[in-house]
């Protein structure tokens, strides 16, 4: 029986035309899913996802990730052994902007929220979460006349309930962080691990969150300062970045991350609140706290 | 006769085509012994590119190749190897085959894909490359 079954897998290969998509040759030929056979990339080859069409991601979060990428892998593809970071995967996810803000108020200088929607159904249930940061990426690095002092508030809140159930009070907690807008950025994160934290370990896949920055007054006296923080570009709406640790066979565990195999994810403290570093130096902050951490 | 012995003299020991290196050489070193060989794949050429951003080149090499003899200091076979080899060579039984060469290492692979619904992620899968061989 397996020679005959093995006969007629070969010749129900030899129908498929000869130019059909690669990845259709990976189609079940029984009919039945076997993807979990598969590690999650062969997953998406193996139902053929690799040809359907997909969202295209915004430039700027590409450019972003090109960028993680080279600073985590070698043009061939190799993860870089010198990282500090413990994590296997890291995703980004755009936002459904559910509020356009208003334009800045002149009087108490603060640029009115804009509630963010983020779906997270990419997340695996074996995806930990080890860090989580909002991203504010600029077209070209942002240069101010002098330090901008801003605080930046964010409201996490339940998603909408379905009309059945009667509207309960909004769930929310504040977070506020306070930071300082230095020259040449070209990207500004805010830490919202501890936000983020019990949401997705709790399958949580609807993140809803309104975001305000309010600039302090003084600052605005200057009026290069003021025109600085008319085109401030926060008032694009951030992505979501998540560092995950992929506890699956198939994903890669260098030696940094066996420690966190299987333990609740120690979130690097929050209270730093914003990183604004360059990648390079996060990614050395994050040698020296993982040596202390040792 | 005199003649006879001359023209004897006369004949080369071997064929004129025949290359004394050549014929040493299948012993000191079998030809297309078991080892490790070079595949290129670009994401393109399966038109994935249009989901996987990085690396635009991926190269998962393969093992192909005879397994000589002595398996055992050279590829770390098991004996069992060099047993499946005598009972191949001596065709004890024609079912069993000799031994094959398959990769005993890997390295992993970071990509950066888009995923269907525009979300970008980076992933680092084990067991991508092969980067050593072995006959077993």
């Amino acid at each position: 029986f397996q020679a005959a079954r093995g006969e007629s897998q070969i010749a129900a290969l030899a129908e498929l035309d000869s130019d059909a998509e690669p990845w259709s040759l990976l189609q079940p030929l029984y009919g039945k899913d076997r993807t979990g056979l598969f590690p999650p990339l062969f997953k998406v080859l193996y139902n053929g996802q690799g040809g359907s069409p997909r969202l295209q991601p915004d430039s700027r979060a590409l450019h972003y990730m090109k960028r993680l990428y080279k600073a985590y892998a070698t043009k061939e593809g190799i993860p870089k052994t010198n990282r500090s970071h413990l994590c296997n995967t890291v995703r980004l996810f755009t936002p459904y902007v559910k509020h356009k803000q208003t334009p800045m108020d002149q009087v108490t200088g603060t640029i009115v929220s804009v509630d963010l929607l983020f779906n997270l159904d990419r997340v695996t249930a074996v995806e930990h979460l080890v860090k989580s940061v909002l991203l504010y990426t600029f077209n070209n690095s942002v240069s101010f006349p002098s330090a901008v002092k801003c605080i930046y508030n964010l409201v996490m809140k339940k998603p909408e309930s379905s009309s059945k159930t009667p509207p309960r009070a909004p769930h929310s907690f504040t977070f506020n962080s306070q930071f300082e807008f230095r020259r040449k950025y070209r990207w500004v994160e805010v830490d919202v691990t501890t936000l983020l934290q019990p949401l997705v370990a709790s399958d949580k896949r609807n993140i809803h969150m309104s975001v305000n920055f309010t600039c302090m007054k003084d600052q605005l006296q200057h009026p290069s300062a003021q025109d600085g923080l008319s085109d401030l570009p926060l008032l694009v709406p951030p992505s979501l970045l998540l560092y995950l640790n992929d506890t699956s066979a198939q994903a890669y565990h260098s030696r940094y991350s066996l420690h966190y195999k299987g333990r609740p994810s120690q979130a690097p403290d929050q209270k730093k609140g914003l990183s604004a570093y360059p990648l390079g130096e996060e990614a050395a902050e994050g040698v020296r706290s993982s040596r202390h951490r040792r | 006769s005199q003649k006879a012995v001359n023209r004897e003299l006369k004949k080369p020991l071997v064929p004129a085509s025949f290359n004394l290196s050549e014929y040493f050489k299948q012993f000191l070193f079998p030809q297309n012994e078991c080892e490790l060989h070079d595949f290129r794949l670009s994401f393109s050429q399966l038109k994935w590119d249009n989901w996987i951003v990085a690396p635009h080149r991926y190269n998962p090499r393969y093992c192909k190749g005879d397994c000589p003899r002595a398996v055992g200091h050279r590829y770390g076979s098991p004996v069992h190897t060099m047993v499946q080899n005598i009972i191949y060579e001596k065709k004890l039984d024609s079912a069993v085959p000799r031994p094959s060469c398959v990769p005993a290492k890997y390295s992993p692979l970071s990509v950066l894909t888009i995923e269907p619904d525009g979300s970008i992620a980076y992933k680092e899968y084990e067991d991508m490359i092969a980067t050593k061989c072995t006959c077993r």
